[in-house]
C-alpha cells in the first residue's frame, strides 16, 4: 500500500482500538495496557463491539463499525453480558 | 436491561444545578430537566427534590452540571459530537452526577441540535443504577436516537430495569421543588478544617522525620530522596545514612519555594523535574537549567489544564517505563521525548485499583516494585494485576526508610 494509506489505516485500527477500550469490549485490566493488545484480542474486542450494535460480526474494522463509532453517543461504558466474553473468563 | 450493581437506598432523591448551557434558557432547562425526572418517577416510588442553594460539598444525590472538556472527574468531554453526556451510578461523591457536554448544541424544541431531554432522561437511568442496554429502541440504548414526541413513555425495557431496582408505582410523581438552606458551616466541616489547620500549624518548623506524613519521595540515581517542607532526607542504597534533614535549597541551588509538591527524575538525561503549585522547574543535578525562570515555568506548557492547581505526585512506572502525573483523582500520561502529556489524557485513577487519592507521591524502590504513598502510610501495587497489594497500606513510610520504630 502507498505509505499514506497504510498510516491513515493504522491510525483508523489506533482510533477504533481507543474506542473499544473506553467502552469497554476490551477483556483487559486497564487501558494502560493498550499497546499490549494482540492481534486476537483485538479482533474479539471487535467482534463483541459488532454483536452488542446488532452488526455482521466480520472481526474487522469495515466501514459499518466505522460509522457506527462515530455515531453521537453517551460517554458511559457498555456493560456486555457475561456470555458475551465467552470462554476467556472461564479459562482464568 | 442491565444494571449497573450500584442503586440508591432510598427513593426519595435530591437533585441540585451546578449550572446551565449558554444554548438554552435556563427556565427551559430546568422544565426538561423536571420532565426527564417524571419519566422515571412515573413508573416507580422515586420521587425528586431540587435543592436550591447548596455548599462547595456533595449536596444533592445527583448534581447537574454542563461542562467542556476536561472538567474534573477523569473523563474529559471530546468537543462537538461523538460523546455528548454522561452520568456516575449511585454513590458517594461524584456517583449519581450528571454531565453534559456543553460542546454539543443543546436544543429543547427543535429537531437541530442534541435534544436535551432525550439525553438527560437517559443519563439519570445511568444515576439510578442503569448501565446499557442492547435493546435498540431502549432509552438506556448508548446511541443518541435523536428527538422522540412530546408524549415520551419509557419502553418496556427500561421499565423493567427500573422497577426491579426501586419497585412499582401506579400514580405519578412530579419532582418537588424545596429551598433548602445552605449548610456551609456545618459542625463537620468546621471539625474538618480545624483538623487541616491544626496538622498545617504542627508542621511549621518541622525536623521530626518519624511523625509526620511528606510531600514527595521519589528515587534520584539510586537514592531515595524523602521531601517534607523546605527538608530532605536521603535514603541510599544500604539504609539511612544521616538521620538529620537537609535543607532543599543547600542543594537545589536557588529553587525558590519553600516546599515541593511532586519531584521525579527524567529517563533522558537524568535530569530532575520539581512541581510545586501551577509551576514546574527542570534541574540538572544541582543547578537550575539554564535560562530558566526562577519563577518557574506554567504547567500548561507540559499540555496540562490552566486550572489545575497541582501535582500531586509523578512517577515512572517501571512495569512500561512511562511517566504518569497524578493530580488528585486523575492522572495523565507524560511524553518525556515531547515534553506534553499524551493526548488522550487525563484519566480515572480508579484504573490503578486501590490507590487512595487523593495521593502524596509514588516512586519506584530499589526492589523494582512500585509504591503509592498517602498520608504516613504507603500501599505495595502489583504491576501485572493493576492493583494495589492489600487494601490496607503495606505499611508505615517512617519505619520503612527513615529508621523510625
Amino acid at each position: 500500500q502507498p505509505r499514506t494509506q497504510r498510516s491513515a489505516g493504522t491510525n483508523i485500527q489506533k482510533k477504533g482500538m481507543k474506542y473499544l477500550m473506553e467502552f469497554g469490549y476490551v477483556n483487559g485490566p486497564s487501558l494502560e495496557m493498550e499497546n499490549l493488545m494482540s492481534e486476537e484480542a483485538q479482533v474479539k474486542a471487535i467482534r463483541r463491539f459488532q454483536a452488542f450494535a446488532n452488526l455482521p460480526l466480520t472481526g474487522r474494522l469495515d466501514h459499518r463499525t466505522i460509522e457506527w463509532m462515530e455515531k453521537p453517543r453517551c460517554g458511559n461504558k457498555d456493560t456486555l453480558p457475561e456470555d458475551t466474553w465467552g470462554n476467556e473468563r472461564k479459562k482464568r | 436491561y442491565v444494571i449497573s450493581g450500584s442503586q440508591w437506598e432510598k427513593t426519595n432523591l435530591t437533585f441540585r444545578f451546578l449550572n446551565y448551557s449558554p444554548d438554552v434558557k435556563f427556565t427551559k432547562i430546568r422544565t426538561v430537566i423536571y420532565e426527564a425526572f417524571r419519566v422515571w418517577s412515573q413508573v416507580t416510588h422515586l420521587t425528586f427534590t431540587e435543592i436550591m442553594f447548596g455548599s462547595a460539598k456533595k449536596d444533592a444525590d445527583i448534581r447537574i452540571m454542563f461542562a467542556q472538556k476536561f472538567h474534573h472527574d477523569g473523563y474529559p468531554f471530546d468537543g462537538p459530537g461523538n460523546i455528548l453526556a454522561h452520568a456516575f451510578f449511585p454513590g458517594e461523591n461524584k456517583g449519581g452526577d450528571a454531565h453534559f457536554d456543553d460542546d454539543e448544541n443543546w436544543t429543547v424544541d427543535s429537531d437541530e441540535g442534541v435534544n436535551l431531554f432525550m439525553v438527560a432522561a437517559h443519563e439519570f437511568g445511568h444515576a439510578l443504577g442503569l448501565s446499557h442496554s442492547k435493546t435498540p429502541g431502549s432509552l438506556m440504548y448508548p446511541w443518541y436516537a435523536g428527538k422522540q414526541s412530546k408524549y415520551y413513555t419509557l419502553p418496556k425495557d427500561d421499565v423493567e430495569g427500573i422497577q426491579k431496582l426501586y419497585g412499582v408505582k401506579n400514580s405519578n410523581n412530579t419532582p418537588v421543588i424545596v429551598l433548602v438552606p445552605n449548610h456551609e458551616g456545618s459542625k463537620e466541616d468546621k471539625d474538618e478544617k480545624k483538623e487541616e489547620e491544626e496538622d498545617e500549624n504542627k508542621d511549621e518548623g518541622f525536623v521530626d522525620n518519624c511523625t509526620h506524613k511528606f510531600d514527595a519521595i521519589t528515587r534520584i540515581r539510586g537514592d531515595v530522596y524523602i521531601f517534607k517542607g523546605k527538608y530532605f532526607w536521603r535514603w541510599e542504597s544500604g539504609g539511612m545514612k544521616d538521620s538529620s534533614p537537609i535543607l532543599i535549597t543547600q542543594f537545589w541551588y536557588n529553587y525558590p519555594e519553600d516546599s515541593v509538591d511532586a519531584v521525579f527524575e527524567r529517563k533522558k538525561g537524568s535530569k530532575i523535574m520539581f512541581f510545586k503549585g501551577n509551576k514546574y522547574w527542570l534541574y540538572d543535578a544541582n543547578h537550575m537549567e539554564k535560562a530558566w525562570p526562577i519563577e518557574g515555568r506554567p504547567l500548561t506548557e507540559l499540555g496540562l489544564p490552566a486550572d489545575l492547581k497541582k501535582i500531586d505526585a509523578a512517577f515512572t512506572w517501571s512495569y512500561n517505563k512511562r511517566t504518569y502525573l497524578v493530580s488528585d483523582d486523575m492522572y495523565w500520561k507524560f511524553d518525556e521525548n515531547e515534553n506534553y502529556v499524551v493526548y488522550d489524557y487525563p484519566r480515572d485513577m480508579k484504573i490503578w485499583q486501590g490507590v487512595p487519592t487523593p495521593l502524596d507521591a509514588a516512586f519506584q524502590f530499589n526492589d523494582g516494585k512500585t509504591y503509592f504513598i498517602k498520608g504516613k502510610h504507603y500501599w505495595e501495587f502489583l504491576d501485572s494485576q493493576m492493583r494495589v497489594k492489600t487494601k490496607l497500606p503495606t505499611g508505615n513510610i517512617s519505619e520503612r526508610w527513615m529508621q523510625c520504630k
